[in-house]
């Protein structure tokens, strides 16, 4: 099973 | 004071077009620079980032940085109301809390203008990190689109597999599975109608088909797409505007439990 990540894990706030 | 005038006016609203699907509203920042739009999908899972650089416009004016909240959903429709060669100038006022669009036909002999509200939208902007991607494939913008067209037929996940061997698009669902590969070539007597594959080392990895097939919206924009992935990064789906700057969709991979 495959869990869909959000965008914050890969890229950090400005 | 805001004044560009873009004489390629078609181009916006391409743009709209291929973002307001995935995100409702957004802050257009506007600076010396050009213009730039960051925003992510309700989800978190898929981002845009535009950039249109200033020298894109026959006139730029822009006596200081600005932030324009819009619904791209009416961004889109003052933008229909354009005519496909009009000429389009936008114009605001520093403390403004509209924006206007003047559409001139080529002949000048047909004047529009429309006011938009602007709205307070507070932005959520990521730093997107500059990233040596494993691999990146440039392809027919059409290619793309129908691949996430037939895919999407099959099943609503893809791995997408780049290798020596060329790039591989796998999905599976009740009705079956389905691979799609796409190879080098460099041939094509037709430029648009070549793939370039750069690999550095072989990377797989996992999407929400859906998400990959909004972004093939953009499709009127370019004649080619190219997509960059990186193990466990987020792909990049970048369609060039014209030589006037980008529009570039990142989507986070689906992680294996």
């Amino acid at each position: 099973k495959a869990t869909q990540g959000r965008l914050e894990s890969f890229f950090g706030p400005v | 004071m805001l004044e560009a005038r873009l004489v390629q006016g078609s181009m916006l609203r391409k743009v709209v077009d291929a973002v307001k699907d995935l995100v409702s509203d957004a802050n257009i920042d506007v600076s010396s620079s050009g213009f730039s739009l960051q925003a992510m999908d309700t989800s978190h899972v898929s981002l845009i980032a535009m950039h249109l650089r200033a020298d894109a416009f026959e006139h730029f004016r822009c006596d200081r940085p600005m932030s324009m909240g819009m619904s791209l959903a009416n961004l889109a429709k003052v933008l229909k109301c354009a005519g496909s060669d009009d000429i389009v100038t936008l114009k605001a006022n520093d403390d403004g809390d509209t924006v206007t669009f003047m559409f001139e036909s080529p002949k000048e002999d047909r004047v529009s203008d429309f006011e938009l509200k602007l709205m307070d939208i507070d932005s959520e902007h990521l730093g997107i990190p500059d990233t040596d991607y494993c691999a990146t494939v440039t392809m027919p913008a059409g290619e793309y689109a129908r691949i996430c067209k037939d895919l999407s037929s099959i099943g609503d996940t893809v791995v997408i597999s780049a290798t020596k061997d060329g790039v591989k698009f796998t999905t599976s669902g009740d009705v079956g599975t389905a691979n799609v590969t796409v190879r080098q070539n460099t041939t094509a007597d037709k430029k648009e109608d070549q793939t370039i594959i750069d690999l550095k080392e072989p990377v797989a990895l996992t999407f929400a088909l859906r998400y990959l097939t909004s972004f093939a919206k953009a499709t009127p924009l370019a004649t080619h797409v190219t997509l960059s992935m990186t193990r466990e990064l987020p792909v990049m789906v970048e369609y060039a505007i014209q030589d006037m700057g980008h529009l570039r969709f990142y989507l986070a991979p689906k992680i294996e439990d």
